[in-house]
């Protein structure tokens, strides 16, 4: 079989500004992870080498560069999943950690169970020994001001992003 | 969002996917990135599906495990992606992108949105778009 590896970058607003910063971060995603298959890799950590790529781009709208809330603050999902065997692991409403889908591969290897949220997958990141980071290190300014831009009176987040991911 | 699909030279597929969620989203509000069959699915005997998109709508589908659904009954990546994007689009009135991989490694990025980052490596070639027909 020849190994194909597929990225995205979400479906979300496209700034003109940074466009090719877009372009440039799911080839780079795509290229870690193709490079993992061709060194007989598994599909499943070329999935997540490939997705730490981009949650570590501030371009892209996961780990580092997430929208926010609105309190202001970071709250991250991510799932992985195994088609050999159909084993999957998820975390959702995730704070303080750079690289959520490592967690939820943690979720499926490590737990028996599918998905854990909130403090749970927190405290579980922690058993684990994945870094805490404070969560104002994963908000760009780009993200607090689009949240700022969407507090003024009149504004609606939903209507604005209709049409968009 | 982002996500990956692959399949290795074993044949394994799998699939991965990561959201920061919408803007200015309720605390707590979860979609569908961390529910399978919604934010993806992987099943080595028909291949791997990860979304993005509105969220609510993709779960009220059930996004990925619907294409797999598709390429179960002999649709190809993109006929199986066209046609969940399609059928969310009318019964939900939501949009969004898939990428997809299948157990013989065709592949596929669509999207019912304005645009949708992506990129692919298949045969050491690598293609990458952004808007529709690129």
């Amino acid at each position: 079989m020849k190994p194909v590896i597929v990225v995205h970058g979400g479906a979300g607003t496209i700034v003109k500004e940074y466009e090719e910063g877009y372009r440039t971060g799911v080839k780079r995603a795509a290229l870690k992870g193709y490079d993992c298959l061709r060194q007989k890799g598994a599909a499943l950590t070329a999935v997540e080498e490939a997705v730490v790529v981009l949650e570590n781009d501030p371009h892209f709208n996961a780990g580092y560069g997430s929208v926010l809330n609105e309190e202001g603050d970071v709250e991250m999902d991510a799932i992985i999943m195994d088609g050999r065997n159909l084993m999957s692991g998820a975390v959702s409403a995730v704070r303080c950690i750079a690289n959520p889908i490592t967690l939820a591969r943690l979720v499926m290897e490590k737990t028996d169970h599918m998905l854990l949220t909130c403090k749970g997958a927190s405290l579980f990141a922690k058993a684990q020994g994945i870094p805490e980071i404070p969560n104002e290190k994963l908000i760009t300014e780009r993200s607090r001001e689009r949240w700022k831009t969407n507090l003024h009176p009149g504004s609606n987040p939903v209507v604005s992003q209709i049409g968009l991911g | 969002t982002v996500g990956a699909v692959a399949i290795d030279s074993e044949g394994n597929v799998a699939c991965a996917t990561s959201t920061g969620g919408l803007t200015n989203k309720m605390i707590g509000r979860v979609g569908d990135t961390a529910c399978i069959g919604s934010g993806g699915y992987a099943d080595n005997a028909f291949g791997a599906v990860s979304t993005t998109g509105h969220g609510e709508s993709i779960m009220k589908v059930t996004l990925a495990r619907l294409i797999i659904n598709h390429m179960e009954q002999g649709m190809s990546p993109e006929e199986a992606a066209e046609a969940g994007l399609k059928y969310m689009k009318t019964r939900v009135n939501g949009l969004g992108g898939v990428i997809v991989v299948n157990s013989s490694g065709d592949w596929t990025a669509k999207f019912s949105t304005k645009q949708m980052t992506w990129a692919a490596v298949q045969d050491d070639q690598l293609q990458v778009g952004v808007y529709h027909g690129e």
